[in-house]
């Protein structure tokens, strides 16, 4: 049980830097943010905490409750993705996960998501996401719209594949 | 593998037998406040085997009713999944009466392509596909992401917990 | 203090409705949704709860988790401007209310603040919204932009006046 | 009455002393995420005296520091009220420590147009404009939209309470 937890989490301590960075990089802040896990106690871990603290770029260590709202969506995808990288599910759904996320936050996450449903490479996964913002699901291969027919009490949905238009 | 299509029976705003699918690798759902894109994913939620607690409702409130018909008496969820290799298999849970009186109870009852299992078979099963329904890491639900981040440290222990 | 309390629970359970409809009519619906508060003992009702219900047009009547997020938000902006109308401060600070609405919404709910801004009646306020979504924002009459100053390690602000422009 | 602008001295991750306004019948404050927008609310909250475990810190968390300089020593908010009828009142709350040594606790100061006051004092002028910091009702905090609509019978019979 002690080996089992100490190889989650060492596997997961070792990607989440590296997922962090790929969520924060930009032509700015080429290097990114830093993310780390550490243990309260490391005896005894599955009796104690698992501390996770993340810093966006050019800023200094804070509490994770003094970061933005924004800040914090990104840091926790980061760590979603991390915990998949050890125990990789092969699909996600996302219901709008964008709320807080600013245009250049949107943009980020969304090539993400393209990138780790589009390589042939280990940790592919297929992704479905909820979203409101054309910003993001514009990105999707295909999209499945919800709408509410008033007579019949009814939600319906048609499908729409996305892979044979360009993105303008 | 990844997830084909799903076939939705009288649960939540979905009257009457709906398919929804083909799923790309990367699908968007659309559409206005209050349509039902949420209750979809609680459709995918409930039909991997998440406990009703997550899904806003009880077993007898997912099934779908909207006031000017009676209401559903019985409701199920197929989702039809393709692994890496081999055929496709059809996961399905239903809400079923456990008996014809009106004051009836619900229960699920949980097929892999058609044969009825129990729900811990139903369970390995999906585990066997790195599916871990207890652990929920793959599934986020409207307004849960913020909260993730500032999971305490105990609960992050569990999340590990489960995972390894 | 009975009778304060019962003052205000019959003033706001008086207007919840007309606000709720305001929020929620449309061409397809004109008549909009329909909103009420209940005291679940009216003996002795601070000793007890009030009860708070909508049902969003075309719809019946579920209790409120069950409604989606974008329907919860304007039920709650719906009862913020009811108590509002019985105690009227002079201003609302909103921070980021619009992250849950879809674009008809967001017009919907700006088109009130905009009314309520601008009009000379007894229940007039000033609001201050802090918004990532430009079809809520340009209804404003002036905008505070906020950025990060990296060098420096600290926010700045400037001011635009948006009553010169039209919104095109 | 209305807010004319506000004067901000290093709260937060608002550096030096900042001048922010004129704000007009509806303002929007907008920006990238991070930027500060939030932090500017907490500034508004801070001045009409909300208490500091809505503003996420204690007074201490509240003073501008950025990694490279110290940690300021004060801050202080001003904010600038124009009645309906009347001259402009300037409502100012500061933070400052309680002695030079290293190891200072941090109080509040309040004061109307420069007159020091008491916090009691400081809560009932604001109440003769119909401003009840106690009930909160004009402050909406960002995340907290829709947990209002959700609140338990208790916390609205609580709520309306505090407003009769
Ligand atoms: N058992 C049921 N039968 C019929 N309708 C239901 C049932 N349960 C919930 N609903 C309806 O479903 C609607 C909510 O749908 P849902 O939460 O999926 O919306 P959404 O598309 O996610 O909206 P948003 O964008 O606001 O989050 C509610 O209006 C509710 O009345
Ligand atoms: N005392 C302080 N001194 C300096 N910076 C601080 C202080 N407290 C918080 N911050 C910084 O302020 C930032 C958060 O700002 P704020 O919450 O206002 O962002 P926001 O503009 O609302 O973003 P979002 O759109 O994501 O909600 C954090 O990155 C944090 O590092
Ligand atoms: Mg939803
Ligand atoms: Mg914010």
């Amino acid at each position: 049980r002690h080996n089992a937890f100490s190889a989650a989490f060492d596997y997961i301590s070792g990607h989440i830097d590296r997922i962090f960075k790929e969520l924060t990089r930009s032509a700015m802040q080429p290097m990114g943010g830093t993310a780390s896990l550490s243990l309260e106690d490391s005896e005894d871990p599955y009796l104690h905490g698992v501390k996770f603290s993340a810093m966006p770029p050019t800023k200094r260590y804070r509490e994770m409750e003094q970061l933005s709202g924004g800040e914090k969506t990104v840091a926790a995808l980061a760590l979603l993705f991390a915990i998949h990288s050890f125990q990789p599910s092969p699909f996600f759904v996302l219901d709008e996960i964008d709320a807080a996320l600013d245009a250049t936050n949107v943009a980020r996450v969304a090539k993400y998501i393209v990138e780790k449903t589009q390589d042939g490479g280990g940790d592919q996964f297929q992704t479905i996401v909820i979203s409101l913002k054309d910003s993001f699901f514009q990105h999707a291969d295909a999209l499945v719209g919800v709408c509410r027919d008033g007579n019949k009490g009814s939600s319906m949905t048609y499908t729409l594949d996305l892979g044979k238009y360009e993105i303008a | 593998g990844r997830i084909v299509r799903l076939e939705i029976e009288d649960f939540k705003s979905y009257r009457g037998l709906q398919q929804i699918g083909p799923f790309k690798a990367f699908t968007a759902v659309v559409g206005p406040n209050g349509s039902g894109k949420s209750n979809l994913m609680d459709a995918i939620g409930f039909v991997l085997g998440v406990r009703t607690a997550h899904l806003r409702g009880s077993l007898k409130e997912l099934l779908h009713s909207n006031g000017t018909e009676a209401a559903a008496k019985r409701s199920a969820v197929r989702l039809v999944y393709q692994p890496s290799t081999g055929d496709e298999i059809i996961f399905s849970r239903a809400i079923l009466p456990n008996s014809h009186s009106s004051n009836a109870t619900f229960v699920s009852q949980y097929r892999i392509d058609d044969r009825q299992v129990s729900a811990d078979a139903y369970n390995a099963c999906l585990l066997s596909f790195n599916v871990l329904v207890k652990a929920r890491n793959f599934l986020v639900f409207q307004g849960d992401i913020e909260s993730i981040a500032a999971m305490g440290a105990k609960e992050l222990t569990n999340l590990f917990e489960q995972i390894s």
